[in-house]
This record gives structure tokens, sequence and C-alpha cells, in this order.
């Protein structure tokens, strides 16, 4: 059987000794291109994982007492589930009315999908990016652009915060001093800003990343 | 003979050597080199020097050291034993190859030949000599690889001295003969004692003489092939025997710069120099991405 | 992680034929 490396958070490790099926790994459509990739359910708490796989040419495992070819390593990283609920939303918003949310999350191609719907504090994520009524104890959602934009501006400032704690280089490729106009800092802070807003557009779709880059 | 270095670690090389002879200091000496292990898959290649001094030659020769290859592994044995109890007139000094140099050294980015190794190999033995200073004047050698390149190169090497490559000087001059013996006991020794770094299950040590065509070795290596590891290090890797076995059954490997090599060989279509017109619209994964050489995974 | 691609997935002696060293 083939086996896999994956680096995986720690408290991952006995999920799937407590809960069979503790862990399950699913393809949904990726936000941003719409094909389907993998991602990564642990069903306990429950949570979701992106995953993303450092893929090199000419290399393989030693896995104990076995030789593994592909050499391929997997990482888990828990992701907001709000990026997949958008790519629904969205699709929904095209009929231009209120829906509740299990007939927004349907995908014949990904039927795995409406396990984001037992996903906690969902009403409370949806805030973020939708409006939505109560009518007979049944919530309806309808996606709102402006809170959406609202909600990605802070994503994006949560990304330059991380990216300036783990000191990526953000540095535009090519830079000679003799090109520094205005004040470095002003620069760093575009800088910054640009590589975070390009990460960001990795997860959502083209158009909504065209709409984030006026924002 | 005392291989203990050797069988600490058998994956390099080991240099060994006699008292050197006070006489050998003060008298002009002759010096024998020859090898013993050259042809087999298996086991290690020992390069040895024997030295004494021109006066006591035909002492030496007296000891019946003729061609060993006439001599049986006993005889041999008890020859060395003369030679080491003579050690006030006779010094000889041992390098021993193991297979796994000369497999790495053949097969490694930058080719080191057989020849290149041998020829080294004796120059080193011969600079030993004369660091501990022993007299040298005359140099016997038997030949490896076409002799007038060798001799010139030795002579180049070692101005003083009086130089000759011969085919067959094993049997020709008694240090050659003498140096040869002190290189066939060391690898009679060393092949039987060999200590197999990798713990084997069922390790028979019925592998024959090791040479190539010997059809116990044969039988040997094709027990002892494993699909992953291709061969305990006893075996010389390089050699086609090996090969031959490796290419029927072991898995393939690809190494990037191999790989290189081939993408290189493959001659690019024409129309690939052409701009593919519009590339599809899906988009390059964000440079923090690419830099890391992560990408989505859409399946496992 | 080996720096070669082996063109297999299969059992094999590791522990035997492999002695990883810094």
């Amino acid at each position: 059987a083939r086996q896999h490396v994956f680096l995986l958070p720690e408290y991952l490790k006995d999920t799937s000794k407590k809960m069979k099926s503790g862990l399950m790994f699913v393809k949904l459509a990726n936000p941003c291109s719409g094909e389907g990739v993998i991602y990564l359910f642990n069903m306990c708490l429950p949570q979701l994982f992106e995953i993303k796989v450092f893929k090199e040419k000419h290399h393989s495992w030693f896995i104990n007492q076995s030789v593994q070819s592909g050499g391929l390593l997997h990482f888990a990283t828990p992701m907001d589930p709000l990026f997949l609920l958008l790519h629904y939303l969205i699709k929904a918003d095209k009929e231009g009315k209120y829906q509740p949310l299990d007939q927004v999350v349907v995908d014949d191609e990904f039927p795995n999908c409406i396990l984001l719907l037992k996903l906690p504090e969902l009403e409370k994520l949806l805030r973020h990016v939708t409006e939505d009524k109560e009518i007979s104890n049944k919530k309806y959602y309808k996606y709102s652009k402006e809170k959406t934009l609202k909600w990605l501006e802070k994503k994006v400032s949560q990304t330059v915060a991380a990216l300036k704690t783990s000191n990526v280089n953000v540095g535009a490729r090519v830079q000679s001093a003799a090109f520094f106009s205005g004040s470095q800092v002003s620069r760093d802070k575009e800088d910054y800003v640009r590589y975070a807003y390009g990460l960001i557009s990795d997860y959502i779709p083209k158009e909504l990343s065209d709409d984030l880059s006026k924002y | 003979m005392d291989l203990s270095e050797l069988e600490r670690d058998n994956t390099g090389r080991c240099r060994l050597g006699s008292p050197v002879p006070a006489v050998c200091c003060k008298e002009p000496c002759a010096l024998g080199v020859d090898e013993a292990g050259r042809g087999p898959v298996l086991g290690p290649m020992v390069y040895a020097i024997c030295y004494c001094p021109l006066s006591r030659l035909a002492d030496l020769e007296a000891l019946k050291v003729a061609d060993s290859k006439t001599l049986s592994e006993n005889e041999r044995q008890r020859l060395f034993a003369e030679m080491e109890k003579d050690g006030d007139y006779v010094g000889w000094a041992l390098d021993v190859l193991s297979p796994n140099l000369i497999s790495t050294s053949m097969l490694g980015r930058v080719k080191y030949n057989l020849n290149s190794l041998s020829h080294d190999t004796a120059s080193g033995l011969i600079q030993f000599a004369l660091d501990q200073g022993v007299n040298v004047t005359q140099v016997f050698v038997d030949t490896v690889g076409m002799p007038e390149t060798y001799q010139a190169r030795l002579q180049k090497h070692f101005p003083g001295m009086e130089v000759t490559v011969k085919a067959k000087a094993d049997s020709l001059y008694p240090v050659v003969s003498a140096a040869s013996i002190c290189a066939k006991v060391a690898r009679d020794q060393a092949v039987k004692n060999w200590q197999f770094v990798e713990n084997l299950e069922d390790l028979d040590s019925d592998y024959g003489s090791g040479y190539p065509n010997d059809p116990k070795t044969k039988a040997w290596l094709r027990k002892h092939v494993e699909p992953v590891f291709g061969f305990p290090q006893f075996v010389r890797f390089s050699w086609s025997t090996a090969q031959a076995i490796l290419e029927k059954e072991a898995e393939g490997v690809i190494w990037e710069d191999s790989a290189a090599e081939e993408a290189q060989e493959q001659p690019r279509k024409i129309t690939s120099y052409f701009n593919q017109g519009l590339q599809t619209s899906s988009r390059l994964p964000h440079p923090y991405f690419q830099e890391c050489g992560l990408e989505a995974a859409t399946s496992l | 992680l080996l720096p070669c691609e082996v063109l297999a997935s299969r059992p094999a002696p590791v522990q035997r034929f492999f002695t990883p060293a810094v």
C-alpha cells in the first residue's frame, strides 16, 4: 500500500484512535480555481485542514523497513472554512435570494462539501460574509460582497502581521537603492500588503480578488 | 599480519607496514611493488611494497619467494612468516583498498578509474617508504596498463631512482615476488575475516575465489543481491558482473544529475521553441508556495 | 528523505543496509 509522510499538528495524533474515521481526507473545490483538491477533516473537533504537498523530483522515502517512491511530503494546515463556504455562497448569489445553507452548500462533483456544515460556530462565521434572515426558526443567507471585502481586508492585515513575525522576505525581487523613492517604511508596508493580498488571493475566486485589489 | 584496523572499518582504505630495518636506511635498497585482488568482483584490492638492501637480494631470493602465483595460500603464509623473521633486512608496507572505495571511486561523479587508483596507490607506497627514511635507489613494478606511460610517470615522480616497469615483474625480480606475497597474504586474510557491516541474515561465506568467472562467486552474487540496496559493501558495484545482476534484479533509481543529463540528451522539438500561444488561464500559485515547492494536493 | 527516486514502493531491509549519519 502507498505510504504517505505527513506533517500534522501533534494533537491530531490520537484523533484516529479516539474515533474511527476521526480523520477524513476529502476532495473539495479549491476556492480559487474550482478544481478538486484534498482537504482533511478532523471529525472530533471538528476542524478543517488544507493539505499542501512538497513535491521535488528525484526523491524517495525510507519509512521503517520499506522504501516509498516519490518522496512527497504533505502538510496539513488549519484553514478557515469560510474560504470554502464563500465558493458556494458566491455561486448561489446568482439567484439573488436568501437561501438556507443546506441548499447552498451542495455539489454533485464534491458531495463531501456537506461536511462543512458540521463545523462549529458556522452562524458566527457566516456573519462575516453574508446578510441573514430568520424565518420561523430557520436561518436564510445571502452573500454580501461589501461584508466579505471588509472581512478579507482583516485577513490581509492578519497575514501581514504573520509575515512580519515569520520573517518572510516580501521585498520586490529586483530592488536597488537607486529606486528607493519616498520613505523605506512606506515601501515596506506596501510590499507586505501586496504580498499578503497575493497569498489571500490564492484562496478566493479571481473576480473577488480583483474587487479586493481595488478595495 | 594485523589487519584489525581494516576489521574495524572496511569501507575506506588502510595502510600498514613492518618496522623499517635500520640497514635499509643506510645501504642502497631495491623496492618491489605489486598488487593482489585486481580482478575479483569481491573484497579489497591490496597494494604492497617490499624492500631490502641490494647487498641482501641474494638472501631474499634464497627464501624462494618465486612467482607467488605458483604458490599455495599456505606456502605464501609460510614465506611471509620467513620474511617477517628476516625482518632485520626486509621491510614491507601495504595499502588495502576496500571494495567500497573502489566502487565509489569508479562510480563517482568525477570518474577515478582503477588504473589511476592503482598508479596513485603505488606511488603513495613508494613515497611512504621514502618518508620513513628507506634509501631506495631501484624500483621494480609489475605493470598496470601501458608499461611505458606508467614507467615515465613513476620516473618523473621519483627522478632520483632507477624505475623499471615490466609485465610479469613478479617472476623476474625477488622484491616484486616478495611484495606480491605480502599483498596476497593480506588479501586472503581480509577476505577470510571480512566483517559484513550489513548484518545479513542467511549469509554464507562460500563465495569461491571472488573472480567474476567463478560459478560459486556468480551464484553468491545472485543469492545476495537486494533489490533496493544492491549488494553488501563486500561487492565491487563498479564491476560489470555486479552491474549486470543489478540491471536484472534490482529496482531502478533516478538521481537528479543523471536525470538532468538524460534531459539534455533528448533533442527538444523545434516547436517547443515557439511560444505556446495563450497559456491556459490556470494561475500560478503565489510565489511563496512556488519558492517553498508547495502545491495543493489533488490526490493522495 | 532520499536525494534520488527509487522507482518502487516496497519492503526493504533499511536497517540492515542504511546507517544514517549526520
